[in-house]
């Protein structure tokens, strides 16, 4: 079984990529084989791993000049975890390809060649619903969609519902909504419990049943370069991201 | 006097929309008349303030077809605060006036006409140093940067310094920094207090001494559309906010 999952949400700040790192990581302490590409030009995912970024490594040449992919993937101290860096001209992209025909399908096509190799491969998306995430929808199997459990954030959800009906319409018809992870989750207030009510109302079955608490020791990891797993594992965050592996994978 | 503020920082999540509103609407309280123009497509700003999002209204038809930019601007609940919201045609922006000479500039010259009816016009971003970012910061005499403090905080900091030298370069000579304010402070963490630390040792003078706490009530106010202030003006948030108006117009 291969999947690949982009992991996206326009609205920032919502643990997309700690999502990317400690589910990827989860999955793998799991003896699944995950790949993480991060596909945000800030470079998050690369960063919170402790993977120094480098100019022209990772994701960006191999969509540009058609190295092979597999040579700019790292393996990580985790077994079966790797990751293909970000690097900074991914910013310039978009620009960069304009012209080009199949211009949303470069990371599909890429992607495709290595897919094989692993169970999951996850895409970290940038907090936008620009060409970026719309490569990395129509390379995608499935989106999985962290949701912050605050105010605004199902204020963006009827956008990212319209950019997936096009996507499937135009570039990639069997993008199915892998589930909504409900994260951040602040158990001493009341707007939490409200927000995390709503969505599962109006959203059901597709939100986990698994919410990922917010902690400290969730915010600390990346400083230490490691996911959660590797930073302590008996925490909290560590425990909710590994039970969202086990939910995922029954699904 | 009138001063244009971008309010940016492509990170996600790290309290720009927060920040335009209750810093906005503090201003607003001290008798200063204030503009703030949502500028992101999600129209987070927008809707933090109860307002309504409509197709075609606020900046966008403002800047595409020329209509009169007082015409969409809203008087607000709060005396001396004014709201130009922001709508989904916004995202397609960019492409629509790709080919245009000066597109850089078209914020830059639609404020320019109505700069003198305001003591502050603030204009927040979306998380993105993208085409809508790079008109904001050259329509704009400064940019305040919220920083959240935590890991990820910083990493994209060399990013964000690069965009305003090549923005002053060629767009904007006169684009200041207006300071750096430390957002979603949580007291109770050492991971907030070094990264503090670390923001002051590095960046000194332009981080301002108010540093605005992680609070429920700030979390809480947008879900009732409308600033701290009216919302639990004694709240730490409210006050926090209060004090950083007073630094701002110190300087
Ligand atoms: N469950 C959590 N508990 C505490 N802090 C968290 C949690 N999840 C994420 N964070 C912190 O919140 C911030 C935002 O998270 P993250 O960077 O993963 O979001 P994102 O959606 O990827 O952001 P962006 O939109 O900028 O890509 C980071 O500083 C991260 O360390
Ligand atoms: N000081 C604070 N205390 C508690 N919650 C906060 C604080 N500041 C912001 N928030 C909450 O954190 C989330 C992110 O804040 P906000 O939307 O202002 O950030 P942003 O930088 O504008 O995000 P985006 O990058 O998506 O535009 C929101 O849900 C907001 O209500
Ligand atoms: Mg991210
Ligand atoms: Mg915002």
């Amino acid at each position: 079984m291969s999947k690949i999952i982009a992991i996206a949400n326009q609205k920032g700040g919502v643990g997309k990529t700690t999502t990317a790192i400690n589910l990827g990581a989860s999955l793998a302490l799991g003896n699944k084989r995950v790949l993480i590409v991060d596909f945000d030009p800030q470079g998050m995912a690369t960063a919170g791993m402790g993977i120094e970024k480098k100019e022209n490594t990772g994701i960006y040449p191999a969509l540009m000049d058609g190295t092979d992919l597999m040579d700019q993937i790292l393996p990580y101290e985790l077994d079966n975890l790797y990751v293909c860096p970000s690097s900074p001209e991914l910013s310039g992209f978009e620009v960069e390809i304009y012209s080009e025909n199949n211009r949303e399908k470069k990371l599909f096509t890429a992607l495709q060649k290595i897919k094989n190799r692993f169970n999951f491969i996850f895409i970290d998306c940038p907090p936008s619903l620009g060409f970026l995430t719309i490569n990395a929808l129509t390379a995608a199997d499935s989106i999985l969609i962290p949701v912050q459990t605050e105010f605004f954030c199902m204020e963006g959800m009827p956008e990212l519902l319209q950019t997936l009906d096009q996507v499937r319409s135009y570039l990639n018809p069997m993008l199915r909504i892998e589930g909504i992870v409900l994260t951040m989750y602040d158990e001493r207030t009341n707007l939490s419990k409200q927000v995390a009510n709503e969505i599962r109302k109006s959203l059901k079955s597709i939100v986990y049943e698994v919410i990922i608490p917010r902690t400290v020791k969730l915010a600390e990891a990346p400083s230490f370069g490691k996911p959660i797993l590797l930073y302590d594992i008996k925490s909290k965050g560590a425990q909710s991201y590994l039970k969202l592996a086990q939910e995922l994978l029954k699904r």
